[in-house]
């Protein structure tokens, strides 16, 4: 039997899974396009 | 303290990170200087800054604005460890020894940091999944972005030791050692920049290590895997073994079908679908024909002459039971048969949680290793001389199957058949000569009062593999339909058939 | 060892399962067909690798795209001059001396300077080019339209709106296309 502890450990692993964007490409710095400027907020704000 | 110096580095590589390309010069003048400091130069001094630097990276993981960037410190970390992975002078020593070195140490501060309430395995999934990323990046075109000629002969080299060392550690870190990272374990075994390639390593050189992670998941499985309601997250672990194996069955199948013998002595008992997924792979640009052609006849079928390739040779794991099969399949005599029956017994019970029982009292794995090898051998017999030396019933390969079977307990025919079974897969010399055993076994007259038992075992085996659902193994459906029309005995005037009302009617509707 | 084991599995008692007998997920298995849809078996109705662009191992944690494995030819770097930059990698850092830059540039790489910077000087400068070439922007469906040659729009009684031919640029799709629709003055910018 899987002793309780190891059942609590086991189900924190499920809450916790990674996902797909847990197992991207990591964040890297490259040089932005363009500098920020404030545009109005009808545009869209997510590229 | 130490410690805070080496975090005051480390916070400065991870800033100079988010400022500048990770190929501009400054940042390899910044490795330099940490070199000249000794902070990386020497070993202890190495492992102690990593062990700090992975501890910031955690905690700033933990503190972090679940929403924003939490990964900047790991991400950090990762380019730098493989940074001195390519481009440390490994003069005094070996850049393998370097590589188990830090995964050694991530594993020190990961096992420390399991048994505490805050542990969460996405920071450590995330290094590694980078350093496999960073590893599959460089390695492209046989290293063609190291511009050093000879730093990427050294890392071309070393490329099959990087898989190969990268899957020794994740082995440590299997669930059943460290269930708190179960999940992610799953991800990495399958990740996309490990899998596929440690599948396709030069000499199937990962192989064997990659067999090995999966024989951990099953283990573990079969650990839990009782009677009864299964925990939700054993049920989950489950389903995504069954994705990650229908994604090697689609792209590497030679894979499942060459390691079958290891896989099966492994998978948990009752899951028959997961079996039959693994045995229904087929060769890639092979074309099988239709297995439920009724006029399909396996002598006909060219494939079924061809013998199927093998990883791990079963003979290895006979012991003292290889003298007395081989020395059987020469000459047979009764002392070489009690010598093998006996064999096969175990010294214990084995706790195997299956479908009809919770416990073997026989060595599956031994029977397994004896029959697939008696296969192996009858394949490599029909290639030397002819098939009439293999099929035929008078043959030693046959006459060791059926007196063991004949002489056995009902659990040893159960067993036997089971993996006789297992070897109708696709079009191959086994899948035809074991579907040529077992036909004459099941209508044979020799068994005696014996037959009976025997036929319903063999029933029982073959219906396991078809009541479930789909994939269905080619070798198996087209057994089951020479079953049914075989003209000898009429299985629906079977008594222990006409017994089972529930069983007649699959019968009766096939 | 016999086939009586088996009435369980073919019953399909749940009440068995309840009772300790086997989790059929697991013996008899499920229909593949929606596991094997999710990880891409088949596409497009071909045979391809999936284990190469494999997010995770359950359909659940797979809502993203993973970047697979690629590499970029040394030649495809540091090329000069792309989207008439005279530095290289390019940049828009001016409204004022980059204008005439953007002019040069096709509606499709407006569209795609647009949606792909927010919150940046050049998702500023996109705009002011594209209304200069009678773009309009949609305020709340958050595309660009423009009128159709071919047909003349009538204007509401109240001056608000008009009713025409448009044609619009679908982000999502990448294409223009033409629309009838209801244009309400106080919704384009």
């Amino acid at each position: 039997e899987m002793p309780q502890s190891m059942l609590s450990q086991l189900e924190s692993s499920l809450l916790n899974c990674p996902d797909s964007l847990d197992a991207d490409s990591p964040y890297l710095y490259r040089k932005p396009l363009s500098l920020p400027h404030p545009t109005s907020i009808f545009f869209p704000n997510e590229p | 303290t130490v410690n805070e110096k080496y975090s005051l580095v480390f916070t400065e590589w991870v800033k100079l990170l988010q400022k500048v390309d990770i190929e501009d010069s400054v940042v390899l003048i910044f490795i330099k200087q940490m070199m000249d400091k000794g902070i990386l130069s020497e070993s202890d001094n190495m492992i102690k800054f990593m062990k700090c630097a992975l501890e910031l990276s955690v905690s700033s993981f933990k503190e972090s604005d679940p929403t924003g960037e939490v990964f900047t410190a790991i991400d950090a970390l990762g380019k730098l460890i493989i940074k001195l992975l390519i481009f440390q002078e490994f003069s005094d020593y070996y850049r393998g020894d370097f590589l188990n070195t830090i995964y050694s140490t991530i594993l020190l501060v990961f096992a420390e940091d399991h048994e505490q309430e805050t542990f969460n395995e996405r920071p450590y999934f995330r290094l590694l999944s980078n350093l496999f990323y960073e590893w599959s990046n460089i390695r492209g075109h046989k290293f063609s972005s190291i511009k050093d000629v000879k730093i990427r002969k050294e890392l071309y080299t070393f490329d099959i030791e990087f898989y190969n060392i990268s899957a020794t550690y994740l082995h440590s870190f299997q669930p059943f050692a460290f269930p708190g990272f179960s999940f992610a374990w799953v991800s990495l075994i399958s990740h996309r920049m490990f899998l596929p390639q440690i599948l396709r390593l030069p000499d199937k050189s990962g192989w064997e290590k990659l067999t090995l992670l999966i024989i951990d998941l099953f283990k573990f499985l079969d650990q839990y895997t009782k009677r009864g309601i299964v925990s939700d997250a054993i049920s989950v672990v489950y389903k995504g073994t069954l994705r990650v194996i229908l994604g090697i069955s689609n792209d590497v199948p030679d894979f499942l079908i060459e390691n079958h013998y290891e896989l099966m002595n492994n998978l948990p008992a009752t899951y028959f679908q997961l079996k039959n997924v693994i045995l229904s792979s087929i060769p890639k640009k092979k074309i099988v024909p239709n297995p439920y052609d009724p006029n399909l006849n396996m002598a006909d079928v060219e494939l079924c002459q061809q013998k199927p390739s093998i990883f791990y040779d079963p003979v290895k794991d006979l012991q003292s039971l290889k003298k007395p099969v081989d020395n059987y399949l020469r000459i047979p005599s009764n002392s070489l048969l009690k010598a093998i029956l006996n064999g096969l017994y175990r010294t214990e019970y084995d706790v195997k949680i299956g479908v009809g029982y919770d416990y073997l009292s026989i060595d599956n794995k031994l029977v397994r290793g004896v029959v697939l090898h008696v296969g192996i051998e009858a394949g490599l017999e029909n290639e030397r001389t002819s098939s009439s030396a293999v099929f035929n019933t008078k043959s030693s390969y046959y006459t060791l199957l059926y007196n063991l079977i004949n002489e056995g307990s009902t659990e040893l025919r159960y067993q036997i058949l089971q993996v006789m079974l297992e070897q109708l897969r696709y079009p191959n010399i086994h899948t035809y000569w074991f579907s040529y055993v077992l036909l004459n076994m099941f209508t044979s007259k020799e068994f005696g009062s014996n037959i009976s038992e025997i036929q319903e075992i063999m029933l029982r085996c073959l219906l396991e593999r078809v009541i479930v659902n789909k994939p269905h193994t080619w070798g198996i459906i087209v057994f089951f339909t020479q079953l049914l029309q075989n003209k000898e005995v009429n299985i629906l005037e079977l008594d222990f058939i006409k017994n089972i009302p529930e069983i007649e009617n699959i019968l009766e509707q096939s | 060892f016999g086939l009586k084991a088996l009435i369980p599995l073919i019953k399909q008692d749940p009440q068995g399962e309840k009772n300790g007998q086997y989790d059929h997920s697991m013996t008899l298995g499920a229909d593949l067909s929606s596991m094997l849809y999710s990880l891409g078996i088949p596409r497009d109705k071909q045979h391809h690798r999936v284990l190469d662009t494999f997010q995770s191992p359950w359909a659940e944690t797979s809502r993203s795209e993973v970047e697979p494995k690629f590499s970029i030819p040394d030649s495809f770097n540091n090329i000069s001059n792309v989207l008439q930059s005279n530095v290289t990698p390019p940049c828009f850092d001016s409204i004022q001396n980059d204008q005439q830059r953007v002019a040069l540039f096709q509606d499709e790489t407006l569209f795609y300077l647009f949606y792909k910077h927010p919150a940046t000087v050049i998702q500023e400068l996109t705009y002011l080019e594209l209304r200069k070439r009678n773009w309009r922007y949609h305020k709340t469906l958050k595309a660009w339209l423009t009128k159709d040659p071919m047909m003349e729009p009538i204007v509401s009684q109240d001056g608000l709106s008009e009713k025409g031919s448009y044609v619009f640029f679908d982000p999502q799709r990448w294409e223009k296309c033409q629309r009838d629709f209801l244009l309400f003055y106080n919704a384009i910018m």
